[in-house]
């Protein structure tokens, strides 16, 4: 966050609801919490919020504050993985750095030793935190998911972030998020979700659910850089989070295809894979990998000086020894360096930063749309950054795995859970000075306001980053949204299938499925369309309502860009709104024929003042 | 992620909360009887979801599970699996 908040716009001086925001109650569902981190002092902070009916689960070694207000634990699973504790203390690191992300407050000089040096900070940092521990070592259970839900709703959280999610998609009532989710929506509380790190290929993400702000990782224009230096003092910039101090020397270079373990041929050891190396002849040397390896397959190598991986990558990850990963040409070079010389030699310095000029793009982790279980609703929704972000982290915890002593205040790591708590920031921002708006105009606020990002760089455009980039500034004045409730959505499960019985028991309520509920009426920020392989020729009719956010009166006029082959016309198009509340409907019609896998498109409502965005996609369904 | 008896977690989920959530573990053991019998363990009724929606979280066997999916009141009954820290 040392640089994420300020590459999205949203510098540290901006004009804050200071009152209201320390009013916000932020629910994390995550490992917890190290609550002694300096990012989480309460200094200046009153007590909790009166509406606040939370409870602090105390425990050895953690107690709340006014800035962690309430913090609960839950594990279905009798036993407890070695080294887990039952208490909201985070042992793992993972839920202080989202925490802090959120709402952390500013923390001038953090640094991963040196490393992204600058002030961390939470996106509302005077809001409060209520802890829901829900994930362990070994998992993340849905049942304990959705007893957090259960509580968090109750207790009065404002806000909920889950940078949690499972693999498959699910049917809406069949996923623990999305049940707990349409609750929350019903109090009024939005659920800001990662998309998931199972990209780039497609229908990856299983955050889907209309009513779920579903957030994928973006890059920020400060990448990480780790230099290494050969014997013949040629250089290769490589891709890593080196956090360890300069190799003081030139260590000798020794290739893991010529050092295979007992039971191991070169086969396997070229690539490194676990146990394949002999730890005794690569101790003290610089091993070279032809392939790209996790931190945990560090701990079989023994200790070597550093290792050289090769792959090509799109954000660097820390290691437990000083490493690097070298694009495949210059894994070339080196090898070829090391045939040539019978002593070869290298050295691996610290990580410095460059800009990246082509930030920000998806990364290449992030879940990927379609949407497996409506096809015409387009996700994940938003990007947010999510690559090599500066964040707190415990001195209980080590920064990459168990056997790495080292201890930091600071961790860089990367995900769509780096992502969502940037969302759930802004989301918590536009909450502070639009207390009234409901979850589904928060969300419309911050997608229709969105920077477009760009589909070069994105083969799978909106399937990557949604309506595109968050704009916090933008985002807490958009003019208009589309808003929508519980019945709205309720009308959308009757098209889904779900009977009039099923959504009684649901909502509570007499609720009776009268209308078709077509997804295209759903009054959704984003338009998608998915067609057949046969299904060549489109005519498909999208209903929308707009309202007005904003004080007094204003005409809106609708602009369109079709791609090519496709007709998109918006009836009325123009609208004039004359006071706050004003609500406008209007009929967007996308016609032509599909001749590529992927067709985008946007509906843009200006009024001189404020810009309106959706993206219309259409896409040939597989 | 199956006991020794062959039960494993699931959620029964029920809908929105009760209008007297109090009486809500009344309602799933009772349901929970019917399916399981009288012998059902205490200790096998993982969570009660009382406070915001209605549900409970219970090991059973997939047999029961499928039972239990018919009853009246019922929106769905799902293994809990696991989620990952993205």
């Amino acid at each position: 966050t040392t640089r994420s908040w300020d590459f999205l716009g949203f510098p540290s001086n901006v004009a804050r609801m200071n009152k209201v925001e320390s009013n916000i109650i932020v629910g994390v569902f995550d490992t917890g919490i190290w609550s002694d981190h300096p990012s989480f002092s309460d200094k200046g902070y009153g007590p909790p919020p009166a509406k606040w009916k939370g409870i602090c689960q105390t425990a050895a070694n953690f107690t709340c504050n006014k800035k962690i207000i309430g913090a609960r634990v839950y594990r279905s699973n009798k036993t407890l993985p070695p080294g887990d504790i039952r208490s909201p203390i985070d042992t793992d690191g993972h839920g202080t750095h989202t925490a802090s992300t959120v709402a952390g407050g500013l923390m001038t000089k953090a640094s991963m030793n040196g490393l992204g040096l600058g002030t961390a900070r939470g996106g509302v940092p005077s809001a409060r935190i209520a802890v829901y521990k829900v994930c362990w070592s070994d998992e993340c259970a849905d049942a304990d998911v959705l007893a957090a839900f259960d509580d968090a709703i109750a207790d009065g959280v404002d806000i909920i972030s889950l940078s949690v999610g499972g693999k498959l998609p699910k049917p809406y009532f069949q996923h623990t998020i999305s049940i707990g989710a349409f609750h929350a929506l019903k109090r009024g509380i939005l659920t800001s979700n990662s998309a998931g790190n199972s990209g780039p290929d497609p229908y990856t993400t299983a955050s889907l659910s209309p009513w779920l702000l579903s957030v994928a990782a973006s890059t920020i224009d400060r990448k990480f850089v780790t230099q290494v230096q050969l014997g013949n003092k040629n250089n290769f910039q490589g891709i890593s989070v080196n956090a360890f101090d300069d190799l003081k020397n030139q260590y000798p270079l020794i290739y893991g295809g010529d050092v295979p373990n007992k039971g191991f041929n070169s086969s396997s050891s070229r690539f490194c894979k676990e146990n394949s190396v002999n730890p005794s002849l690569v101790k003290g040397k610089i091993l070279v990998c032809d392939a790209q390896l996790s931190s945990k397959k560090f701990a079989s190598m023994g200790s070597p000086a550093g290792v050289l991986m090769q792959a090509y990558r799109d954000y660097a990850v820390s290691y437990p020894l000083p490493a690097s990963t070298l694009k495949l040409e210059d894994g070339s070079k080196l090898k070829s360096y090391m045939s040539s010389t019978k002593t070869p030699t290298a050295t691996i310095f610290k990580s410095t930063t460059i800009q990246d000029a082509s930030a920000p793009f998806v990364a290449s982790f992030s879940s990927r749309g379609p949407n497996a279980i409506t096809h015409d609703i387009l996700k994940p929704d938003v990007s947010a950054p999510g690559a090599e972000i500066l964040a707190a982290w415990p001195l209980n915890a080590p920064i990459t795995v168990a056997q790495d002593s080292r201890r930091l205040l600071y961790n860089i790591i990367s995900g769509t859970s780096m992502a969502c708590p940037h969302v759930t920031a802004i989301a918590t921002y536009i909450k502070t000075f639009n207390p009234t708006w409901s979850p589904a105009a928060i969300k419309s606020a911050l997608m229709t306001t969105a920077s477009p990002m760009n589909p070069s760089i994105n083969d799978d455009a909106e399937f990557a980053y949604g309506s595109g980039q968050v704009n916090p500034l933008k985002a807490v004045k958009p003019g208009l949204v589309y808003d929508a409730n519980e019945s709205d959505y309720i009308e959308f499960l009757c098209g889904q299938g779900y009977t009039t019985a099923m959504l009684r028991y649901i909502t509570g309520d007499n609720s009776t499925c009268t209308s078709s509920g077509l997804v295209w009426d759903l009054n959704y920020p984003s338009f998608a369309l998915s067609v057949t392989r046969s299904q060549r020729f489109i005519n498909q009719h999208f209903t929308r309502t707009l309202t007005n956010v904003e004080k007094g009166g204003s005409t809106y006029k609708a602009t369109v860009s079709s791609p090519q082959g496709l007709l998109i016309s918006v009836n009325p198009s123009t609208l004039s709104f004359k006071a706050t509340g004003d609500k406008k409907p209007f009929a967007l019609t996308v016609q032509g024929t599909v001749r590529q896998p992927i067709i985008s498109g946007s509906l843009t409502w200006s009024d001189g003042r404020h810009s309106v965005r959706s993206p219309i996609i259409v896409y040939v369904r597989s | 992620d199956f006991d020794d008896d062959g039960r494993k977690i699931y959620i029964v989920y029920m809908g929105s909360k009760l209008e007297d959530p109090d009486s809500a573990h009344l309602h799933h053991r009772a349901m929970l009887e019917e399916v399981v019998g009288s012998h059902f363990p205490p200790e096998s009724l993982i969570y009660i979801y009382k406070r915001s929606f209605n549900g409970f979280a219970v090991k059973l066997t997939e047999e029961e599970a499928q039972k239990i999916a018919t009853k009246e009141g019922v929106v769905s009954v799902f293994p809990s699996e696991k989620n990952q820290l993205h």
